[in-house]
C-alpha cells in the first residue's frame, strides 16, 4: 500500500498552541526590535520537527534567549498575562552548560506541551532560557504570584521532573519585584 | 478533557518523520 504522506496523518494535538521567541543582543537596536517571533506550533509533531531543526541553546552565543510561551502572550513583564506573575528561576553556572542546559531546557518544554502541572496549567503562561557569560538561566513564567497554591504546585512538579536534588532549593520571584529591584537579586517569594 | 502527555510519550515522538 501506498505511504500516507506525513501531512496527512493524524498528529497529536497539544492543549495550547505555543510561540517560539528568538532574542539576540544588539545593542544597536532598541530592546524590542531584537526579539523575534519565530513560529507557532500546537502538535507534538510540529514541536520535535521544531526543536529538531533549530540550534541547542548551549549553542548560542552569549547575550540570546529563547522564549516559548502560549500564544497571544509575548515574552516580557510588560503582557497583561504576565504583569501580575513571576517566575520560578533555575541559575546555572558556567560549567554545567555543557553538562545540564540543554537537559533542563527540553525538560522544560515538556513539562509545558504536555500539561505537566495538572490543573494548574492554566496558571503557566511560558519560559525563557538566557544565555550569559555570567552564567545561564531557565525561568518558568506563571501569571499569577497571589495564586499561592498554583505556584508552589508547579514549581514542586517542576523540581522534581528537572530531577533536583530534595537539598536544592529553587526560587519563584514576582515579575514586579525583579523589575524594581534595587540590587542584582530580587527576593524570593516563595521557595521549594 | 485536558491534553496531557507525559514525557516517555513525547520522548517517543522525537525522531519520527514530520513536517511543518
Amino acid at each position: 500500500r501506498d505511504v500516507m504522506p506525513t501531512d496527512q496523518m493524524d498528529k497529536h494535538p497539544l492543549q495550547n498552541r505555543w510561540a517560539l521567541w528568538f532574542f539576540k543582543n544588539d545593542k544597536s537596536k532598541i530592546w524590542q526590535a531584537n526579539l523575534r517571533l519565530v513560529t507557532k506550533f500546537d502538535t507534538v509533531e510540529d514541536f520535535w520537527a521544531l526543536h529538531n531543526h533549530i540550534q541547542l541553546a548551549s549553542k548560542l552565543t552569549s547575550g540570546c534567549d529563547y522564549s516559548i510561551f502560549k500564544d497571544g502572550i509575548e515574552p516580557m513583564w510588560e503582557d497583561n498575562k504576565n504583569k501580575r506573575g513571576g517566575r520560578w528561576l533555575i541559575t546555572l553556572p558556567k560549567q554545567q552548560r555543557r553538562t545540564d542546559l540543554d537537559h533542563f531546557w527540553l525538560e522544560t518544554l515538556m513539562c509545558l506541551i504536555g500539561e505537566a502541572f495538572d490543573e494548574y496549567s492554566d496558571d503557566v503562561c511560558g519560559a525563557v532560557i538566557n544565555i550569559r557569560a555570567k552564567g545561564d538561566k531557565i525561568a518558568l513564567w506563571t501569571k499569577e504570584t497571589e495564586n499561592k497554591e498554583a505556584v508552589i504546585h508547579i514549581g514542586r512538579v517542576y523540581k522534581e521532573r528537572l530531577g533536583l536534588s530534595s537539598k536544592v532549593v529553587i526560587g519563584y520571584q514576582a515579575h514586579a519585584d525583579t523589575a524594581t529591584k534595587s540590587s542584582s537579586i530580587a527576593k524570593n517569594k516563595f521557595v521549594v | 478533557g485536558k491534553k496531557q502527555y507525559d514525557r516517555d510519550f513525547l520522548l517517543g515522538f522525537q525522531f519520527m518523520p514530520a513536517c511543518i
